[in-house]
């Protein structure tokens, strides 16, 4: 454990919660793209089903019931408690063009050929592309609220500061896992638009509006 | 350690 990797999972727990608050708060889910967050709970589910055959630290178990828990959570308010304010209309991204590849990918490069190592997999190179769904409806209304952009700042924030983390587990414990390196730098490089946007505008205090 | 052991990241 070093500074940029606990720095990096309390930035994605603040964004989990962050969107979790939001939705609850306003009592609505607008703008917010549902299946970006059915990928994300897809992903958290098949990336720690090793909670059941290994126990790493009470952290690491704590921290993934916590994502885990809180990814249903939303999906639930999306999906049922607040379903009149989902705007589906806007939420097209075909999300079997990103399930699809990526379980073909898995299964074809991976550490491991067994059932518990491919679906890890499956969940880091899912994670890498899953927030497509919302950059496209956002792209699509052309614009996001203040809380959304913050909420996507902080998801965006965790895998960059994860990047500086294998850095120095790199340099200082000679470890390095090319598969989430890879789609690490993929999963960062995807928001650097949106990075652009949230300095230039948001930080200034202007709603993240896209030209038309 | 095998890789298909738990991971320590999340």
């Amino acid at each position: 454990m070093n500074i940029f990797r606990l720095t990096g999972d309390l930035s994605h727990l603040a964004a989990i919660i962050i969107l979790l608050l939001k939705i609850w708060k306003s009592r609505s889910c607008a703008g917010i793209s549902g299946k970006s967050q059915i990928l994300f709970a897809l992903v958290f589910t098949t990336r720690y089903l090793d909670l059941f055959t290994s126990f790493i630290s009470l952290y690491n178990t704590c921290m993934k019931l916590i994502y885990i828990g809180c990814a249903y959570a939303t999906v639930y308010l999306i999906y049922a408690k607040f379903r009149a304010t989902y705007d589906g209309n806007h939420d097209s991204f075909r999300v079997e063009f990103l399930v699809v590849p990526v379980g073909g990918l898995s299964v074809l490069i991976n550490h491991d050929f067994s059932p518990l190592e491919i679906l890890w997999t499956f969940s880091i190179y899912l994670e890498s592309v899953a927030i497509l769904p919302q950059l496209f409806m956002i792209s699509k209304t052309g614009e996001a609220e203040t809380i959304t952009t913050h909420y996507l700042f902080c998801l965006g924030l965790y895998r960059a500061l994860y990047l500086f983390n294998w850095i120095w587990r790199f340099y200082f414990e000679g470890f390095f896992d090319m598969i989430a390196i890879v789609a690490g730098v993929v999963q960062t490089v995807l928001y650097c638009d949106f990075f652009y946007l949230y300095v230039t505008k948001v930080l200034k205090g202007k709603k993240l509006s896209l030209p038309a | 350690k095998e890789v298909t052991d738990g991971k320590d990241e999340l």
